[in-house]
Parts: structure tokens; C-alpha cells; sequence
């Protein structure tokens, strides 16, 4: 089950059955009463249910972390949460911090351009992290793509249509359609 | 802020596999 699990990088879980008089929590010597409260509870209620989780074998672990650290290398940050998420309580945690990192990155991502500016320094992080990254002699030209589609998603900026600038630059401007517009206004009306 | 999250992680996983490691 164990090499199943590892395979399938799921969880092992152990459930076992405690009776509750061999497990030492009521007396040695119960009273009447309780003797036969117990005689009229169904047999089920008289066992503790324990769950018990594996620890993850060793080599499992690094093998966990190492992906890990390559997923957030190429900033995949959904396969880093996903990866984590198997691992041990330390290794969850450290999942959730990618969720953080993956939705403020979509927030930044789906910001209309006049919200971007609320977003700046989401923007300014990733675009600081792709260049020290980017200075890697490691990284391979798939992920220098990938980043680069990144910093693009990033800037992005939606072309506003022809039709729009247009109604914009046409717009009739301010108080144009009063009789009074384009002639002299008197003192008294200025002072108003 | 999202930068120091993002190297905060990374560290953090370096240290338990180094830890791992040695």
C-alpha cells in the first residue's frame, strides 16, 4: 500500500478500532449503573475510531520538494501548490503560500487596465523575480518563454478601439447645448 | 508583499531539502 501511495503521490491513512475498556479511560471497577448503561448502548458506540497517517518515506519527501522547487523555478505555480499539497503539515503550508502567490497573480492578470495601477506591486514582484531568474545560467529556453509570456501577461494593455477614441474625441464637449453657450457672460452672472 | 512571499517560499523549501539531504 505504501508503494501504491508513494506512486500515486496519495496519502496513507491506517484506521483502527480502540475498545474503549482496554483503552484505559474508564475504571477497572465501574458501578452498577454504568455496567449497565454500557449493556444497553449498541455494540458499535463501545469502539474509538483512530486514524492514523504514514509518514512519507525519505526519499519520497525530496522527491516531493524537489519538483516542488522547480514548478515555482518556472513560476508553474498551480503544480508547486498541487505537489505540496501531498506532502507532510510543514509541506501544506507552504502549499497554501502558493495558492497566495497564484491568486494574487491572477488578480494582477485579470485587472482592467484602469484597476492595474491597484495591483502595482504584484506586478513589480514578478516582473523583479523573472529578471533574477532570467540571469540563471541554468534555465532552459522553455522557461525563458514561459517567462517572458509572463512579463507580457503583465504589461498588457487592452488596444482601445478606433470606434471609442472616436466617440471620445467627438464627444460634445461641456455645456454646448445651451443657448447661452460661445457668448459673453455679464458680470452678475460670472460673480453667480 | 507578493516578491518576498515568493522568495520566502522558495527558501523555505531549499532548507528542508537541504536539510533532507545532509
Amino acid at each position: 500500500a505504501k508503494s501504491w501511495c508513494a506512486m500515486q503521490a496519495a496519502p496513507l491513512f491506517l484506521v483502527s478500532f480502540v475498545d474503549e475498556e482496554s483503552s484505559g479511560n474508564r475504571s477497572s471497577w465501574p458501578d452498577r449503573k454504568e455496567n449497565q448503561r454500557q449493556q444497553e448502548q449498541p455494540r458499535a458506540s463501545q469502539h474509538e475510531i483512530q486514524l492514523h497517517r504514514f509518514a512519507m518515506g525519505r526519499e519520497s519527501e525530496k522527491a516531493l520538494l524537489e519538483t516542488a522547487s522547480s514548478c515555482l523555478d518556472n513560476f508553474e505555480l498551480l503544480s508547486a501548490m498541487r505537489v505540496l499539497a501531498a506532502g507532510d503539515a510543514d509541506m501544506r503550508s507552504l502549499s497554501e503560500d502558493c495558492e497566495c502567490l497564484r491568486n494574487g497573480y491572477l488578480r494582477a492578470y485579470n485587472a482592467k487596465n484602469t484597476e492595474k495601477d491597484l495591483h502595482i506591486e504584484t506586478i513589480l514582484g514578478v516582473l523583479e523575480m523573472v529578471k533574477e531568474l532570467w540571469s540563471s545560467q541554468s534555465l532552459g529556453a522553455d522557461t525563458r518563454v514561459r517567462l517572458a509570456v509572463m512579463v507580457g501577461e503583465m504589461l498588457k494593455h487592452s488596444p482601445v478601439s478606433k470606434k471609442k477614441v472616436d466617440a471620445i474625441l467627438n464627444r460634445p464637449l461641456l455645456g454646448s447645448q445651451s443657448q447661452r453657450f460661445g457668448k459673453r457672460a455679464s458680470h452678475k452672472c460670472l460673480s453667480s | 508583499s507578493w516578491k518576498s512571499t515568493y522568495q520566502k517560499t522558495r527558501r523555505k523549501i531549499r532548507n528542508k531539502l537541504s536539510a533532507l539531504s545532509s
